[in-house]
């Protein structure tokens, strides 16, 4: 299964994370 | 035909140049022509025809019955088990899959089947919540992410999805309205206030209400029970109609919650605005981003708000359950376009927000906690991909007109079969 998030952020928005990384509920994506 | 294998002479000599020319204009002629197929491949409304497309082991997988084995892979992980067994079942299950059985709040005799254990509650605080604006809506891995150019989603390098086609589009002439559903319960957009049954509360006395009680705990929003959604809006019968899912009664203790969203979404709930918002209208110095996130087998599989937003409409697609693990993601074009799965589309306070939480062979059901009246992976006949039927959640709250959700709340999961 999987969950695609598609969302409007201001153009400076930055992911935390990076591909293939592992991520648990509540881990922080981006900011 | 052993003597003419071992004694046939073998002769090489070389093709003439001629014929690789020729081989290579083919070769060029067939890609073009492809090329121009695509082009015209749109239903009456422009939308593009999906089509599986991959490999041959592609099209092997798309010749077998897997919404059938889907719901019998359901059936058997039902089937409840001995208890003297379950201990032992679930830890081979959960090293096989690397579970920790530590994060779980129950015994594991009290799972009673594998599809009870699989959907299994995890112990309050164990998934801590990062500050950031937007936290992980699952356990998983992250499989792709990034800016969404052109209205085109990269599932893998180099192979791309419309978002259309992801999320679907609006279609005008919708047989039911917001406002018919909304008729015992409205906003006041220029003035601060809401009329709720006929009582008004000022937005001051709603948020002042909120401040009055824990800030941290969430208060339970009532739910609708399954035949109450059913009876008061039947399930459309067929694809496209729309329909209220929500038929909560709004009380002070659900608008203390709403009001708390509200707060954490930095708007004011008489700043609502009329219409909801799409994917196509984003705002001036904002852009579109994605981010796909892989449930394996052994992980958790409840998902979570990935931050406090507002879901406005579900739309549910019926298509079909291919795997979607990373081996398939970059071998089946429009895999995620493909699959059955539930767009449900809101906002936050940067604007539009989709969650879309997609099912695979193993895993077709999709629950949705707030949603009672959403089926997926029942039997029938396939709709053309692209169908979708819609709920508008406009009377779960009449401050938010919708569901509101705070960072990593319980939304839902994914159950077996």
């Amino acid at each position: 299964s999987t969950v695609v998030l598609v969302f409007e952020a201001p153009a400076d928005f930055e992911f935390s994370v990076h591909a293939g990384q592992k991520v648990k509920v509540g881990h922080r994506l981006g900011d | 035909l052993m003597n003419a294998w071992t004694e046939t002479p073998t002769k090489w000599y070389p093709l003439p140049l001629a014929v690789g020319a020729l081989l290579l204009v083919a070769i060029q002629y067939r890609k073009k022509v492809r090329g121009s197929r695509k082009e015209v491949e749109l239903d009456e409304n422009g939308m593009e025809v999906i089509r599986l497309k991959g490999p041959w082991h592609v099209h092997v997988m798309g010749a077998l019955p897997l919404r059938n084995l889907s719901r019998l892979w359901g059936y058997v992980n039902e089937v409840e088990l001995p208890i003297w067994f379950r201990p032992h079942g679930y830890r081979i299950y959960a090293n096989l899959f690397g579970c920790n059985l530590d994060e779980i709040d129950s015994p594991l005799d009290s799972y009673p089947s594998l599809g009870a254990f699989f959907y299994r509650k995890l112990k309050p605080g164990v998934r801590p919540v990062d500050g950031a604006v937007l936290v992980s809506p699952a356990d998983g891995t992250v499989l792709h992410f990034g800016t969404v150019k052109g209205m085109q989603v990269e599932q893998v390098k180099g192979i791309t999805y419309h978002l259309d086609a992801l999320l679907g589009v609006e279609r005008p002439g919708s047989p039911i309205s917001h406002a018919e559903h909304n008729r015992d319960m409205s906003i006041v957009d220029d003035q601060e206030f809401a009329e709720i049954n006929g009582i008004e509360y000022t937005l001051e006395q709603l948020i002042g209400t909120s401040n009055g009680s824990s800030g941290t705990s969430t208060p339970s929003l009532a739910q609708p029970t399954e035949s109450d959604a059913l009876l008061a809006h039947p399930p459309p019968k067929k694809y496209g109609e729309r329909f209220d899912a929500s038929v909560v009664e709004p009380s002070r203790d659900n608008l203390a919650h709403d009001a708390s969203v509200a707060r954490e979404m930095g708007v004011r709930p008489a700043m609502e605005r009329k219409g909801s918002m799409s994917a196509r209208n984003i705002r001036p110095g904002n852009s579109l981003f994605f981010t796909v996130i892989y449930l394996a087998p052994g992980d958790y599989h409840r998902f979570h708000s990935p931050t406090a937003w507002v879901v406005e409409k579900r739309r549910h697609f019926v298509g079909e359950l291919f795997s979607v693990s990373p081996w398939m993601a970059k071998r089946l074009e429009n895999l995620f376009v493909l699959n059955e799965r539930v767009a449900l589309l809101g906002r936050w306070k940067y604007g539009f927000f989709g969650m879309v939480p997609v099912g695979a062979t193993n895993v077709g059901s999709i629950k949705v906690n707030f949603d009672q009246a959403l089926r997926t992976n029942v039997r029938g006949r396939l709709p053309p991909p692209g169908a979708y039927t819609e709920a508008v959640y406009s009377n779960a709250s009449p401050i938010l007109r919708g569901q509101p959700l705070t960072p990593a709340e319980e939304m839902g999961g994914f159950r077996l079969g």
